[in-house]
Parts: C-alpha cells; structure tokens; sequence
C-alpha cells in the first residue's frame, strides 16, 4: 500500500509537469511530499512558477493561476488512470482567454484518443470542438436540447 | 467504447423526454446559467450507478424526478455505448437505470441490453472498458475550487483513494 | 442586539427581494430564518425561484443562479451599510452572457451615486464602463498599469 | 469623498512604482490571469488599513514587500480622497501606509496628509466618510463562493458582525 502510493506520486508528479508547462506555456510545477519516506502520513503541496521565476505555494497564486495548476493535476491523474470518456464541467471558469484556448487545444488533442465533452460558456472554447450541443430552458422549466456537428448550419 | 448516446426521461429538468446524440472527439455544451447543462452530467452518474444522491446535487434519490407542473412518480436514464475500432466487441451495450416510488422509498431498477441485472453488474461491466466513477473522468463544475481548496493532508488521501 | 440583528434581517430580505428581482429578469428570492423567536440561534438560509416557479434551496440551484443570488445578498448589505466606493473582485465569474450585463447595468446605476471599481475578465462588462483600466505583466515580474476613459484612444 | 488616486511602490507585484488615477462612476480593470489585478485590491485593503495578513493573501506582513531580482526592504502604499460635490469638507485626503524590515519582524508606519498617525486615526477618518473594510464595500475574489458555500449557522454570524 505504501508503496503504491508512493508509485503514483512520482507518476502524477512527472506527468503534471508536462502537462503544465503546455498549460501555462512553460511554466513549472512541483508536486511535494512533506515526508517522503512516511507516505501514508504524510502532505502533498503544489508549489507553481507560472512564470518561470521563483516557484510559489497554490495558496499565494492569482485566481486563474490556481485554477491552471489544478486542472494540470487533473489531467495528471487523468492519464495515468485513462478512461474511454471525460466529462469537464467549467473547468475554464476562472481563466483568461489565452489560458482557455490552451485548455482547449489540449482536449482537442485528448480527444483523438479519448471522447471528450465539456460544458463551458467561453465562445472561445467552441471553436476547438468537433461537435456543439446547445441547452435552453425556453418555459422555464424543461431542458431543451440543439445538436449541430461543426460546419453544419448553426441551430443557436 | 464509446458514448452514442443518452436519453433522459423526466429526469431533473428534462421533463421533456429528450435523446442526446453524441459523436466521440471533442463535444462542447453551452447555454445561459440554469438551462440544464450540469444536470446532463447528473444523468451520466446516475445511470452509470452512483450510489450516492449528493453527487448529482440532491437530499434523496427522489429529488431527481422531474418536479413540474405535471407529477411523475418515476424517471429514467439509458445510455448507449458503441464500440470504437480498436475495440475487441463489435456489440452495442445499452445500459437503463429506472427509479419509482414517491418522495419516501425509491426503487432503482437497472436494465444491461435490456435484461434486468444488478448493481454489481453495471459496475463490472464499467470495469471491463475502463470507466470509473470515482477518478477524474468526471470532473464536476466546482472540483476545480474544492482541489485548490484542499488541505495537505486531503491532497493525500486523494492520492490513497485514487492509488 | 437581538432587535439589532432582527431589523438588520428584515432589511436585507426586503432589499434582497428587490435586487434578486432586476438581476435575474423576473425571479423572486427568501432570506429565512429557522427560528425567528430566537434570533441570537437560529440559521438563516436563501431559497430562490429564478424562473418564478417553485423555491429551491440554494445548494440545488445551478452554479450561475447561486452566484446571482449570492450577488443579490451582497448589494443588499452594501444598500444597507452605504460606502463611498465599492470594490467588486470577479463577481461574474459564473455567469453567462446576460446575467453579466444585468450585473454590470445595475453596477452602472449604483455608480452615480457611489464610486464603483470591478475587476471582470468579460468582454460583455467592457461596454458600461465610464473608465477602463488595462492591467498586463511584460517581464514576467512586474505589474503595468494602461489607462483609458472610455471614448478616448484604446491602450490595450 | 471619493478615490482620485493610488500609488504603489514595490508592493507584491509592483516592482516598479506606479500610480494609478480613478475617476468617479464605474471602472473596469480587466487583464491576464496573474497580471497583478486583485493586487491592486489587495494595495486598497492595505493603505486602508487592514490588520490581518490573511485579507491581502499573504502569511506574514512581509511577504508583501515585491520579491524580485532586486529586493528591497520597505514598501508603501498612498491613496487620494478628493471631495465630491456634496462633502462639506472641500479638502483633498491622503493616507499612507509603510512596513519595513526583513522578513521577521516588518514595522508599520501611517501618515495621513504627511503627519504620522496612529492606526485608529485612520480608522477614525475612515469612518467619518462611512468607509467601513469589514462590510461587503470590498468583494474579494472567491467571496461569492464563500457565501454559496456558507452554513445557516455562519451566515447568522456574518449579520451579527454587521448589526
Ligand atoms: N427534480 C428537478 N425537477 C425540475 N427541475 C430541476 C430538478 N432538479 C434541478 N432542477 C433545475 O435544474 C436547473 C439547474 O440546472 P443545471 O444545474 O444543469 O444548470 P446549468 O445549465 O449547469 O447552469 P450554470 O451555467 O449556472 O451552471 C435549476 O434551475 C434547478 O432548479
Ligand atoms: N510579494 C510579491 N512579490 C512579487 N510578486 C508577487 C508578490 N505577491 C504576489 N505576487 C505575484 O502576483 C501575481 C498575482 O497577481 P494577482 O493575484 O493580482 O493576479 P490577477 O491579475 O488577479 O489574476 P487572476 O485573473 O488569475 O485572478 C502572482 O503571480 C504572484 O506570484
Ligand atoms: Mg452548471
Ligand atoms: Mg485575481
């Protein structure tokens, strides 16, 4: 047991580097342990440099910068544990347009091996999607759904 | 595997019984602020056999039956799977999960290719192609803020739990 | 003090029920308390009706109704406790494209009586603005400041 | 009364002394994530004031100092009030705020139209023009969140601070 975790420590932690340095466009990300050699009771802490200088803990970063350090460590688990589907509700919530698109591209790129939906309300976003899905509630009280693969004619 | 489709039957607030078609590669849902998007996740952790209410954002399992002008004492969420080219079984699988019963006692019943079967099956069966409920496949809206959120020592359960 | 908190109640769900109503476009909302004999105890919980149909607790709306909600108690405290200037940090964070502008109209109305700054990352917000405020960090480092009234050369 | 300007020098992310001019009505900031916007907030509540490191995001007093290729030992902070049509008082107000030393142990320092006060006078002036740092005049980033997540208990609380 101790050693599984500690197993996928190093995995989620070599993986979310990666995928944060595409992320944030080469930025870094440490994945600490407080006690490496008592896994079962020790911390794990995020410390990120979003810029490139010096790192800085989870607690300390901007809004946006958390939200990219989370959503690294998502995609970190994401691939070591990979699934037929991935369902994303608003993951791009507290992002600024450039980190959106990036967020974008990289489930664009997931998905050629994975099906991916994600539900977000940045018209920057549809742009990367294959297929759109449109939700209204036009009585106030029934879901109404609109589908429209992309380069079709648009039913919003 | 994966998802063809989804259709919701006065489940949440799709009182209306609605099929969603999917494509695989990359799907985008929008729309305005309480329109129904989050309750299409909702309708995927329900019929894939979640066992707890508050992750589709409800007291009792009974709240998830559409509550509108009209009354039903049941609802229900099948899903279609297809099989993609790598995969071995060249079969659809459907999966239906039914709940009835009012406010007090609620029944679930679950349907694997239309035979009645049980909780238990649903679940080997998501083993089988690699879909789990409880790892990040489905990242509900707010996950994001309970992560940054997280104590030290909840980062490594998390990691346990996941392990 | 217990008369204090009770009046200190009652007008911030009257004021509430008034904001709530503009900001969604119709809706109606509660302020409640579980025991109004004993104010001192009880616990004040927020039902809402966004579409005019039922009341649903606030943990059963959706992210966006919950957020217009939570706004409709802010404003509500701030009409009750006046400042000379208020400071709004991402409010609109959930909201899609119309529940924003309903925000930053009703921002724009309070703003003639009260000196009012928001921080958004919404194009939507951009156009009620009197005056912009650019922020950006070139080397990765330090903070630039652009300025712009609104109607004057665009710094950004 | 209303803000006319405020200038920061070598606070968290203003490494370079900026000040910056506000005009009455309603203004929009808008940039990148990580841009130095909240801090700009952050430069309001500690000019004003605010004792607890906690509100400014940092864990000691002296993380605000900018950390940067150079570092120096001090920062300040100044804010502008300039009188509206209807103050009685038609005179401008500037406050200033100075911590120094290392990292230990930072001292602060208050002047108010370049005389140095006491923190409670700055506090007594605040309140003379209705400027109060504890009720919602300031919405920090993640307080809507607060309240969506707040329990009945905790928001009976949160009324009693402000009665
Ligand atoms: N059992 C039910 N019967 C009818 N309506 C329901 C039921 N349960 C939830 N709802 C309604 O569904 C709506 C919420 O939908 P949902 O959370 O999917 O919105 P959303 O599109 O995700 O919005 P947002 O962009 O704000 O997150 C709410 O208005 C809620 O009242
Ligand atoms: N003492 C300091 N010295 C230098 N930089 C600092 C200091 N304290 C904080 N910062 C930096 O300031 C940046 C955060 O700025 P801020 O929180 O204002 O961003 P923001 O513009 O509000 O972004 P978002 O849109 O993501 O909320 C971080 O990158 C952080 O590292
Ligand atoms: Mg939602
Ligand atoms: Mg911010």
């Amino acid at each position: 047991k101790k050693n599984e975790l500690l197993t996928l420590f190093r995995k989620i932690r070599e993986n979310m580097k990666v995928i944060y340095r595409a992320l944030s466009g080469g930025g870094e990300v440490e994945l600490l342990m407080s006690d490496e050699s008592d896994p079962l009771n020790t911390e794990i802490h995020i410390r990120a440099s979003p810029k490139g200088n010096a790192f800085t803990k989870l607690s300390a970063l901007s809004g946006g910068e958390k939200s990219l350090t989370a959503m690294a460590f998502i995609m970190a688990v994401q691939n070591i544990k990979p699934s037929p589907f991935y369902y994303l509700d608003e993951v791009d919530m507290f992002l600024d347009g450039s980190n959106a698109e990036r967020i974008g591209s990289m489930l664009k790129a997931n998905s050629s091996y994975a099906q991916v939906m994600m539900i977000s309300l940045k018209k920057a976003l549809l742009k990367y999607a294959d297929s759109l899905i449109g939700v209204t509630m036009v009585d106030g009280e029934n879901t109404q759904v609109f589908q429209k693969k992309v380069g079709e004619a648009d039913p919003f | 595997m994966y998802v063809e489709s989804l259709e919701i039957d006065n489940f949440k607030s799709f009182g209306v019984k609605t099929k969603i078609l999917f494509d695989q590669g990359f799907t985008v849902i929008s729309g305005p602020n309480g329109s129904g998007k989050s309750n299409i996740g909702d309708a995927f952790l329900f019929v894939l056999g979640t066992r707890s209410s508050k992750t589709v954002r409800a007291d009792r399992l009974g709240d998830l039956i559409h509550n509108g002008k009209t009354r039903r004492n049941s609802c229900s969420v099948s899903i279609k799977f297809s099989p993609s080219e790598k995969d071995q079984i060249k079969e659809k699988v459907e999966i239906t999960r039914i709940i009835e019963g009012v406010n007090g006692d609620v029944k679930s019943t679950y349907y694997l290719n239309g035979n009645r079967v049980r909780h238990n099956d649903i679940e080997e069966f998501l083993q089988s192609i690699g879909l789990l409920l409880d790892s990040y496949g489905f990242v509900l809206q707010g996950d994001i803020n309970r992560i940054i959120e997280m104590s030290g020592i909840e980062r490594r359960k998390l990691l346990e739990s996941i392990a």
